[in-house]
């Protein structure tokens, strides 16, 4: 474990602790996506397959078990909390997902370190992490004003893969043979689609005005 | 032979 990872992870943990904050305290989730969180859930369910049977610590148990727990909880109370399904934007929220999990599923059939179930579902959730976000970007893209918990949101989530590419390169340094192209080329992409996201946040931020994507 | 990396990372 790293600094760079331990970070990563932590803003990981801080973006879903935000988002279930949301929704469950002010019972909206207004501009979130359920495309991105049901996304999220089939991303956390095809990587964490070996959670029981490959014992890594307690410290990457626990952390599965959070990610696994809270993504289906957000999908949960977005589609079955009388509440908060009220606050779910159906018509703006569009994006066909299924678009964007057979191109992954797909590739991860070609593309895998060893064609296995749990290989090519490992390589499957990398490719459609890195995609995952789409569908929120597009949401805010309509919906002009982005609420702070949202922004901060969707900046933490892009923020915890940045951390990961720092982990990537140390551990490549300080680890023989540590090559992963897989993972590496997921993650880059995945940063890359958060990288106008990130402009216009950090502009909000500097002229302290308002979060909003040109159309 | 091909080491399967261990998935260590989350």
């Amino acid at each position: 474990m790293n600094i760079f990872r331990l970070a990563g992870d932590m803003t990981h943990l801080m973006s879903v602790l935000v988002l279930l904050l949301k929704i469950h305290t002010i019972k909206s989730c207004a501009g979130i996506s359920l495309k991105t969180q049901e996304l999220y859930a089939l991303v956390f369910a095809t990587r964490y397959l070996d959670i029981f049977t490959d014992f890594i610590s307690v410290y990457n148990t626990i952390m599965k078990l959070i990610f696994l727990g809270s993504s289906f909880s957000i999908v949960w109370y977005m589609r079955r909390h009388k509440l908060v399904r009220r606050s779910y934007d159906k018509e703006q929220d569009t994006f066909r997902h299924f678009f964007l999990v057979l191109p992954c599923l797909l590739l991860a059939l070609v593309m895998n370190e060893k064609f296995t179930f749990k290989e090519v579902m490992w390589a499957f959730s990398l490719y459609l992490e890195a995609v995952a976000i789409l569908p929120q970007l597009v949401l805010l893209q309509r919906t002009k004003n982005i609420d702070n918990l949202t922004g901060q949101y969707v900046f933490l989530l892009g923020a915890y893969r940045a951390f990961y590419i720092f982990n990537w390169i140390y551990r490549y340094f300080t680890e023989p043979h540590y090559v992963h192209w897989i993972t590496w080329i997921s993650g880059l992409v995945q940063t890359l689609l958060y990288a106008d996201f990130f402009y216009y946040y950090f502009n909000s931020w500097k002229n302290n005005v308002k979060l909003h994507l040109p159309a | 032979e091909e080491c399967i990396h261990v998935k260590d990372e989350l």
